[in-house]
């Protein structure tokens, strides 16, 4: 089985091809949620909408408060996406805590959390596109995506 | 070569794997 911090720097590969405005070149410069949230409104602009997008602050420095609340965000936009887009409940050991995220930078759950992203990629409208971008990247970095999908489709709750 | 016919059936996985999931319906209830 692949190991947890394989998830996490493979997402995070798979993350940078969205070239989002906020930096995510590692663990540390994602754990504000900011990338993530610019991640979320690419994959799907009308239910992360402009609107939704400008509840996450930027400015962030190393404020936990602020922090924790953009990620406490972008947990809550993409479980509702899950239930009220794609009819399904997101299993209990799938949820990352974000916590640790925020007070320190675990990689383990950050890459949950970077898994949650990529189930909505490969799900929405335009998934079509998110695959095909997949598709491009390095092998080693394809494999992990693939069992990290799997993994989601074996615990998926409708 | 058995080092290009492994890559050529991890390719061949990846690809069905994929090519799959871009057959399959899109999870909206609709």
């Amino acid at each position: 089985p692949q190991s947890e911090l394989q998830l996490c720097d493979s997402l995070i590969i798979w993350l940078q091809t969205f070239n989002t405005p906020a930096p995510c070149q590692d663990v540390k410069q994602l754990t504000n949620g900011v990338a993530m949230a610019q991640v979320l409104h690419q994959i799907d602009v009308a239910w992360f909408d402009e609107s939704w997008l400008s509840r996450i602050k930027e400015d962030v420095g190393d404020n936990w408060r602020i922090k924790a609340s953009n990620l406490k965000k972008v947990l809550q936009g993409i479980t509702s996406y899950y239930s009220e887009f794609l009819g399904q409940q997101i299993s209990e050991e799938l949820i990352p805590d974000l916590n640790r995220i925020t007070e320190c930078s675990d990689s383990v759950e950050l890459g949950r959390l970077l898994q949650l992203i990529l189930g909505c990629a490969v799900n929405c409208e335009k998934k079509q596109e998110h695959i095909q971008n997949i598709m491009t990247l390095e092998e080693s970095v394809q494999h992990v995506v693939m069992t990290a999908i799997q993994e989601l489709m074996s615990k998926e709750i409708l | 070569d058995p080092n290009m016919k492994a890559g050529a059936t991890s390719e061949g996985v990846l690809a069905n794997f994929f090519n799959s999931l871009l057959s399959k319906k899109t999870g909206s209830p609709g």
